[in-house]
């Protein structure tokens, strides 16, 4: 059996309206340590990996493990109509593994709303740890997830993609549409800050600008932000979500391929 | 499709 707990203002669901934009339904596996979400938007081009520790939710209870596949996009349309204080409890149970019961009480506790979301049949992903993969990029920027909203923000002036590519001492952003074009170099500052930049070979990736800005909604939970990339490689976005927390959420996306 | 293609290749490889 499963039974988690969260205030509708946590983290947790805020992860999941900013990621509706790219995918809708998802897979989630539960095990006594904590909730892993894993989704691969409708294209095939992007995928999420989410990780929240049971120690993060109000209250946390998994008996066995279990993988589901749940349509997250009608789960968050039900929770946004209540109240902004209200306690929500999501179950599943072992004897009717076919939905699961999301309950929704008010902050006075003088009312409770339940509703019952059918489970979807969905590909079981079974990808292992991404964590170790960001060790082997030829290039990483670790920078404050201000500057990469307002990054993908000027690029969006510039219908089209972006190309990411490794300069001297930083990395640049360049987006060329039918407008004009648009160019960002991002460079390591000479004194210590919050912005790491390492390349350890050159590489350029030409990306699709729509899902970065959907990336960088999500980056907007957390402090810090860490691009990944490594020529003929997926792009790899990381952050961790919220300040003192051990969550996180983790995109892959497949760069353009010229030619 | 070729995106697909890298993406299901780059999981493969892991």
């Amino acid at each position: 059996m499963l039974e988690l707990k969260l205030v509708k203002e946590s983290l947790f669901l805020n992860v999941l309206e900013a990621i509706l934009d790219l995918v809708a339904v998802a897979s989630v596996s539960c095990s006594s340590t904590g909730l892993k979400l894993q989704a691969m938007d409708a294209k095939g081009v992007a995928f999420i990996s989410l990780l929240i520790p049971a120690k993060e939710f109000q209250f946390y209870h998994c008996d066995k493990d279990l993988s589901m596949g749940i349509a997250i996009g009608d789960m968050v349309e039900a929770i946004r109509s209540a109240d902004k204080d209200g306690t929500i409890t999501i179950k599943a149970s072992d004897e009717n593994f076919r939905n699961i019961t999301v309950s929704i009480e008010s902050p006075e506790c003088n009312e409770t709303t339940s509703f019952s979301l059918l489970l979807v049949t969905l590909k079981r992903f079974c990808i292992p740890e991404l964590q170790g993969l960001l060790k082997k990029y030829d290039a990483c920027v670790q920078m404050p997830s201000v500057d990469f909203m307002r990054i993908c923000k000027y690029l969006s002036n510039v219908d089209g993609d972006v190309d990411i590519s490794t300069i001297d001492k930083g990395i640049r952003f360049f987006a060329l549409g039918k407008c004009g074009c648009l160019n960002v170099k991002y460079m390591q500052p000479e004194k210590a800050t919050d912005i790491d930049i390492s390349v350890q070979a050159p590489v350029s990736l030409t990306l699709d600008l729509k899902y970065m800005n959907s990336f960088a909604k999500v980056s907007a939970l957390s402090n810090q932000v860490k691009l990944c990339l490594s020529k003929g490689q997926p792009l790899v976005v990381q952050c961790k979500i919220g300040q003192k927390t051990k969550s996180r959420i983790i995109y892959l996306l497949a760069p353009k391929i010229k030619g | 499709a070729s995106e697909q293609v890298l993406l299901q290749k780059f999981f493969e490889h892991m």
